[in-house]
């Protein structure tokens, strides 16, 4: 399963939050206007943080971040 | 399974619950308006609380908390 | 497989039942008027019972409890 | 594969009936009007009986007991 | 799988008949007006015989019972 | 998977066709009008033959029999 | 899986084909008007032969022989 | 997974190819007029191939042969 | 899964591509006019070329080949 | 899984790119103006890229190339 | 799983980026104006990162990236 993040501004970033024990970012991954990341959950990743104005698409629906 | 948290204050908190005989929290996010946090349930999280003011995507429907 | 439980007012209970030959009460969350919980269903908890008045979401469909 | 049981009166009474060679009630949860359980078919129940007037939603469509 | 029967009069029976090379009723559950009984199909039930007045709800459709 | 049976005259008869090498009918289940008949297919029976006027509830679709 | 099939006819007949290298009848049902015959595909049957008057049910959609 | 064939003329052939290093028939059924053939895929036939006109169920659609 | 294909004229060919290391053609099917092919993909055949005028149906969707 | 290619031209060629720590072409499968190729994800092919005017469906949804 | 790019001008580029511990980009695949690629997340891709002017399909929705 993945979701879909398209950067709206500048400096959108998406960490990636580990799975287990331990809640913390192992990996923030950049986004600049118009970019578009497609990111599945992992065995790493269990939670997903978005921080900046982009588009998200889920299979639950969509909302927009930044707003 | 996932669900899709949009904060729409500062200060939102999403508590992940723990698994097995004790329910307890074993980690709180704070989101700030306009974050977003994807989380899925996992060997550690079988249940997910919210505070504050927040929109919630679901495969069950979505609310609004904090309202 | 989980419900949606968004509190409509203060002092909503959600208790987990256990799972098994005992059906007895293993945990009860509290949660304030606009506090959203997301309940799994689990190795331990095999049915959930909710007091007070709140949104419950499920994959059935959608119910309002103490009205 | 759970039901939603919401109690329209007080002292609606939900029986858990057993699975295997025997068919007797193991647990009787009452609700009280306003009051909602969502139960689980599990290794112990393979049937459940609801008494009193109550909203029942299942995958399989939604009835009103009592009535 | 399960059914959902709720009965439409007093004394409504629900067997469950015996899967295997032997087709008998290994349980019959009385119903009064106005109950519900919800039950799967199992290792033990491979078929439901339902008489007196009931609406019977199933994933292949509704139909009453005793009409 | 199962079908509904529900009879519309009395003296239905709903046979069970055996499963392997052999097509013989194992068990002949009678229906008088009204009573309702909801059967699995199983490792005995592979085939369902109903004689007599019937509602047929099934996943591929309805039919009466007897008309 | 299964078909449904409804005669229309007196002496609709239905042969279960065998599974593997041979392709023989090793069973011919038949079926007077209105007799409705419920058959699963099985590790006996890989192709089933109507010949008659008969309505018939898929999953593929539905289909009248014998006109 | 199956295929339904009704043969709309007389003499109607429907081919099954065999799975594996060769694709030869090895066994070709003749319908007439009316007939109909419920056909699947099995560990024998990876391939059917129908002649004559006839009307054609199958998952991904409806097609009509020797048109 | 499979797909279906039907010629709109003759000499329509289907050509099975091998799945491995190697892409060749193991076996081409010719089909005249109004014949019709339903083939899998299968262990050997992991992508099928149609050259001709065909009516192709698939559960991505339908295409018209040759046009 | 598989995707559909209609080529709108000639000269149209589709490359399946490897799976694993290399993403080099294996193959180009070249198709003239009418033909088309139903191309699976295979234990070779992780990723298929298409240059020239093509009509392609995917169970994502539809696009053309080349345009 | 895969999601299909459709590069809108020149010099579309469409990262993988690797699963586990490490976040980095293994392959970067261009396109040009009206290519298309159609990608699997794989063993070894986890993410996939977009950038420039593309329309870009997947199963939770369509976004176009580099506007
Ligand atoms: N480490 C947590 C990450 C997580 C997933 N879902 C959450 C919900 C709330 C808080 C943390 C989480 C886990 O594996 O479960
Ligand atoms: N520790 C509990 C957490 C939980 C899940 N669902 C619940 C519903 C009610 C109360 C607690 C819970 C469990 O594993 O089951
Ligand atoms: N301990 C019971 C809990 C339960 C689930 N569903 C129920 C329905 C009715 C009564 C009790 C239950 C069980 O494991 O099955
Ligand atoms: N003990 C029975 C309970 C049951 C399930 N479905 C039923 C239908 C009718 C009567 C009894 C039942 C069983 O395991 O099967
Ligand atoms: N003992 C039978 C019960 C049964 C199931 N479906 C039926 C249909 C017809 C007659 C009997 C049955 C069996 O296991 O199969
Ligand atoms: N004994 C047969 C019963 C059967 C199932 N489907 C059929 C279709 C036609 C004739 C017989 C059958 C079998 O196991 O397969
Ligand atoms: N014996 C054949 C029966 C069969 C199934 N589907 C077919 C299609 C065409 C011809 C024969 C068949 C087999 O096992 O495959
Ligand atoms: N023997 C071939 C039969 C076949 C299936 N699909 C095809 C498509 C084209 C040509 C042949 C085939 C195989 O097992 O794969
Ligand atoms: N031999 C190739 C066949 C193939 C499947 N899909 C493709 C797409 C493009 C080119 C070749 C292919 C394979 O097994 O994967
Ligand atoms: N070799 C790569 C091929 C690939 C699949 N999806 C991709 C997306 C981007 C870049 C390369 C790829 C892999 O196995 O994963
Ligand atoms: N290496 C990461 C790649 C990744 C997947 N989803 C992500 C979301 C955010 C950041 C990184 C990722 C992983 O395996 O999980």
């Amino acid at each position: 399963r993945y979701i879909v993040v398209k950067a709206l501004e500048d400096g959108v970033t998406i960490m990636g939050l580990t799975r287990g024990k331990d809640t913390r970012s192992h990996h923030s991954e950049r986004l600049d206007a118009g970019e578009v990341l497609v990111a599945q959950f992992t065995e790493l990743t269990a939670a997903i943080k978005i921080r900046g104005k982009a588009e998200i698409l889920t299979e639950a629906g969509r909302v927009e971040s930044g707003t």
